[in-house]
């Protein structure tokens, strides 16, 4: 995951975040300044009293929190829009993503969020091995092909030509199996079905959230899994990472993990070495709950 | 900071210049996509190629330097890789040993693995994109057919890697395959490798079924359970599996470990063909001649 | 990666989606491996 393009370049401390934010809306205000003096001294002559004194109090620059809040609005426009075209999860997750990360290199004053909403939708399908030829994009949509194409060149590049996102839902399949083999017994499959469904949905809002850039997908997973089920994720958690010597471990547990030993002997799969040193269980939770109340 | 300065190459949606990256001095080639001739805005194998590349850091694994626009215009700066084994194959000047051709699988393996453990699906494997660097490096290059491996119920295009290079399954038109289809490729080249011509050229599709079965015997639900079930099975001539001895004939200078590690990578059952890690860790690497030292390869 | 933070333990999972695609035939010629995908999901999860 650290060689990945998403966290090489989409991952921030949220210190880092807002100074991007501040900076791309800094940057934006200077031009649209020039801009707008430019446009006062040209008509200096025709504009009358009052048009002078509007421009001065309405053709004001956005801030960067009004820039957030009209990005997030539109955020969720492209997943409904994304959702509506029936397109597969990870495709719509793809599309909010590259989204949301355009806005972080551009500025709403620089390109109207109307205009990119098709762009990102079409480019995430390509990305995605979901290709849909422009000309039956832009019918589904009720756009134009030009201006669907015109700004994916600019799209790209504001994404650092990075395509390849790592959704938190292969995580969610990946613990929805884990949490089988480690709580062996324990989990009712019935339920633990349920609660993969609720996950997926908690997953497809915590997409819209800042969560995506301060942490890594499988613990935005593990947030979305506290949050459906504390008991559960907790006893998991313990049981993968907590260091042996603290958990008193009981007699019924002791006999699982012969039990399990012997299924897995059979299965002859590898042997379950546990690298303590790599994860730190204190470390790890208190991610997830900071996590969580993220996502909430 | 980057020249174009000599044209070396025109492809479908690319033309590839040598150029110098100024600041460094470092010979680089640039694949300059083309964009006007696409009515559906970016070619996906561009698309490919930048979104795997930019995920692999690999020394068998071709470098994406950097990326820029100019003129309109997507421009792939990638390390500069002045031959490749089609090449060195096809020239009859240039000698190579058992211990060079085990050199060469050893890096392609290590590409071709890296690739697979990111479960990236390279789908174009062939002698012209293993790129060899100056210092006698392989390098997988050509990610323009790439793609992740899927979800499991998502549906794949059969119609992906040049034909000599096809795995059965695909020639039957399978939609849910898997990395293996890689493994089958590099069995191919291992083999031509050892023949120094082509082993399975097809002139068509079907043709490439009858060469392939002709060669290596058609499959059966026995060793490979519901291959009957494609739509193309029952036209097939049914031929025997080579024996050991007519295998053994056709690559004289293969050892048996050789000939173990090529017929495991051209096993016709997807599922029982080795994965990249089976054959990095077979027995072919561990005998006599050691692979040798790439810079030390003619 | 010789640390993996995990154990494929195929038989302990009940994984009825990825159960049902494993007896279809299509997916059996294809060369469709259970294993392929459950290490692909764990790997995801423990990167």
């Amino acid at each position: 995951y650290r060689h990945s393009s998403q966290y090489r370049f989409w991952s921030f401390t949220p210190e880092q975040l807002e100074q991007k934010r501040i900076d791309t809306n800094a940057q934006a205000v200077v031009s649209v300044e020039e801009r707008l003096s430019a446009f006062r001294d040209e008509n200096n002559a025709d504009l009358t009293e009052e048009e002078v004194k509007t421009l001065l109090e309405k053709a004001v620059p956005v801030t960067m929190e009004e820039e957030v809040k009209l990005v997030n609005f539109y955020a969720k426009k492209v997943q409904g829009i994304a959702q509506h075209m029936n397109l597969p999860t990870e495709v719509v997750a793809t599309s909010l993503t590259f989204f949301r990360r355009f806005y972080l290199e551009n500025s709403v004053m620089d390109i109207d969020p109307k205009t990119i909403v098709h762009t990102t939708i079409f480019l995430a399908c390509k990305s995605e091995n979901y290709f849909i030829s422009v000309d039956s994009f832009a019918k589904k949509t009720k756009s134009v092909r030009e201006a669907i194409l015109k700004h994916e060149f600019k799209l790209l590049e504001s994404l650092k030509f990075s395509l390849l996102n790592h959704h938190p839902y292969r995580p969610l399949h990946g613990f929805f199996l884990d949490i089988q083999n480690l709580l062996t017994g324990k989990v009712d499959i019935k339920y633990m079905g349920q609660i993969y469904e609720n996950c997926k949905k908690r997953i497809t809002e915590a997409l819209l959230t800042d969560a995506i850039y301060f942490y890594t997908p499988p613990q935005i997973t593990l947030a979305a899994l506290l949050l459906e089920d504390e008991a559960l994720t907790l006893k998991y958690l313990e049981t993968k990472f907590k260091p042996k010597e603290e958990e008193a471990e009981t007699e019924t547990e002791v006999d699982e993990k012969k039990k399990n030993k012997k299924v897995e002997d059979k299965d002859n799969s590898p042997k379950e070495d546990k690298p303590e040193s790599s994860i730190n269980y204190d470390v790890l939770l208190s991610l997830i709950l900071a996590c969580k109340e993220k996502i909430i | 900071e980057y020249t174009k300065e000599k044209k070396v190459g025109e492809g479908t949606y690319a033309v590839v210049y040598l150029g110098t990256k100024q600041s460094t001095g470092r010979k680089i080639a640039i694949k300059e996509i083309k964009t006007s001739e696409f009515k559906d805005g970016l070619d996906m194998s561009a698309i490919r190629e930048v979104k795997y590349l930019q995920e692999i850091q690999h020394v068998n694994v071709i470098e994406l330097v950097d990326i820029f626009m100019a003129y309109d215009n997507l421009n792939l700066v990638l390390e500069f890789l002045p031959t490749d084994l089609e090449v060195i194959i096809k020239d009859k000047n240039i000698l190579f040993t058992p211990a060079d051709i085990k050199s060469w699988m050893l890096m392609t393996l290590r590409g071709v693995y890296h690739c697979h453990r990111n479960f990236i699906m390279h789908r174009d494997l062939k002698p012209n994109n293993l790129l060899l660097s100056p210092d006698g490096q392989i390098k997988v290059a050509d990610f323009g057919l790439a793609r992740a491996v899927p979800s499991p119920h998502e549906s794949l295009t059969s119609n992906v890697v040049t034909r000599w290079y096809r795995a059965p399954e695909l020639l039957f038109g399978a939609n849910h395959y898997t990395s293996a289809i890689d493994i089958w490729s590099v069995g191919i080249i291992f083999a031509e490798l050892m023949l120094r011509i082509p082993y399975l050229p097809g002139q068509n599709d079907l043709e490439q079924m009858d060469v392939t079965f002709r060669a290596l015997g058609t499959p059966t639900d026995r060793d490979w359970p519901e291959v009957s079930t494609f739509s193309l099975y029952n036209k097939l001539q049914i031929y025997p599996p080579p024996s050991r001895d007519e295998l053994r004939k056709r690559f004289i200078a293969a050892s048996e470990n050789a000939l173990n590690f090529m017929c495991n990578m051209l096993t016709m059952n997807p599922v029982k063909r080795w994965t990249a890690a089976q054959c990095l860790e077979s027995e072919y690497f561990k005998e006599i001649p050691p692979p040798s030292d790439p810079s030390s390869i003619k | 990666d010789l640390s993996k933070r995990y154990t494929l333990a195929e038989s302990l999972y009940s994984d009825p989606f990825i159960k049902d695609l494993q007896n279809r035939k299509e997916y059996i010629a294809s060369g469709f491996r259970t294993d392929f995908v459950y290490d692909r999901v764990l790997t995801e999860a423990f990167m």
